[in-house]
């Protein structure tokens, strides 16, 4: 099924919000 | 390995093989990890997410890893 625009921005959002997640979880870490 | 219990581990990678761009869903989870009760799911799921690991798409029930791309 086809994404809507709106749907599209908000996955990349919260795609973004997880990889800023990692990394801070990544640099605890260490 | 990579600080994972096995079963987030499996969780990660079904998610991981997924390619829809909505991601994969806690039912189909369920319904490829036949052993594993939806409690179980549903917390790897959630570690995964505060991990960073995976982020949800469409609704909180639809994921994506951010290791796919």
């Amino acid at each position: 099924s086809a994404l809507t625009e709106e749907q599209k921005r908000k996955i990349e959002e919260n795609r973004l919000k997880a990889l800023a997640r990692r990394a801070e979880r990544i640099a605890t870490q260490q | 390995v990579n600080g994972l219990t096995p079963h987030q581990s499996q969780v990660l990678n079904l998610i991981k093989s997924c390619r829809a761009a909505e991601g994969m869903s806690i039912q189909e989870l369920k319904n490829r990890l036949k052993g594993m009760n939806i409690m179980t799911i549903k917390q790897a799921v959630e570690f995964l997410s505060n991990e960073g690991h995976i982020y949800s798409t469409v609704d909180e029930d639809h994921y994506r890893s951010t290791d796919a791309d």
